[in-house]
């Protein structure tokens, strides 16, 4: 049957749906394997930020949605969670096999990088939803385009009070330890990334400038550059 | 069709973004 953007938004969610296994919403074996190598287990601290994400995250979905959506937060925060384990083992695999190492302690242990990897999973499944509404120009789907335009990027940076920037760099990763994603899904990513590049990032509070002063810091003792283009 | 370009070298990866070793 000839492909309409409704049915590409289906099938993206039915992909979507399909690759994540139901029993997904736990770490696998071999993702419990790389925690267990670690020199602190990171399990506990992991579960409950999950627990404490997803407090968050549906009563908000609710407010930009409907208090009757509650339910469809819940539901896509629980994909997110799933692409959240599937992504981070592959990472981690890709990450043994770059650096021989099977203790990954102080990553898996990192705050920022879980909610970071968190959000990026459920900016992939909101837009697969969102994928319909957009394009569909409101035939019908009034409250279902509000919403789109309402839980369009940076909407999740708000949510789980996370800097752009930390969320930009697991975006790079994340495409290439999931190499499902369809083409509309990575041009979202990129947009994202665009985004954040070339505003977001900039905004008072974000940590580039912190960072930024530390290199400069750090450069003031080694022999001065000289400025690049 | 679309394709994303990579930035990263091949010797790096997420635990150096996050400042792991």
């Amino acid at each position: 049957p000839p492909q309409t953007p409704i049915r590409a938004a289906m099938n993206s969610i039915k992909l979507l749906r399909g690759d994540l296994p139901s029993s997904g919403d736990q770490p696998s074996s071999k993702l419990t394997t790389y925690f267990k190598n670690c020199t602190v287990d990171p399990s506990q601290g992991i579960q409950k930020r999950l627990e404490m994400l997803g407090q968050v995250f549906s009563p908000k979905f609710g407010e930009a949605v409907g208090p009757h959506c509650i339910a469809y937060g819940r539901e896509r925060f629980n994909l997110g969670v799933r692409l959240y384990y599937k992504v981070m083992e592959s990472m981690l695999e890709s990450e043994e096999k770059r650096l021989s190492v099977q203790n990954f302690s102080k990553l898996l242990n990192d705050s920022t990088f879980h909610t970071s990897l968190l959000a990026c999973a459920l900016e992939v499944v909101m837009a697969t939803y969102e994928e319909s509404s957009f394009k569909n120009g409101g035939g019908g789907h009034g409250e279902g385009e509000q919403a789109g335009r309402d839980l369009c990027f940076p909407w999740i940076l708000n949510v789980f009070d996370l800097s752009a920037f930390d969320f930009y760099k697991v975006i790079e990763s994340f495409i290439k330890a999931e190499p499902t994603l369809s083409k509309e899904i990575i041009k979202h990513l990129e947009t994202c990334e665009n985004l954040i590049m070339e505003k977001i990032a900039w905004r008072t509070g974000s940590p580039l400038f912190e960072l930024l002063k530390r290199e400069q810091e750090a450069g003031a003792t080694e022999q001065a550059e000289t400025p690049a283009s | 069709s679309h394709d994303y370009h990579f930035g990263l070298e091949e010797h790096e990866g997420i635990s150096e973004l996050f400042d792991c070793d």
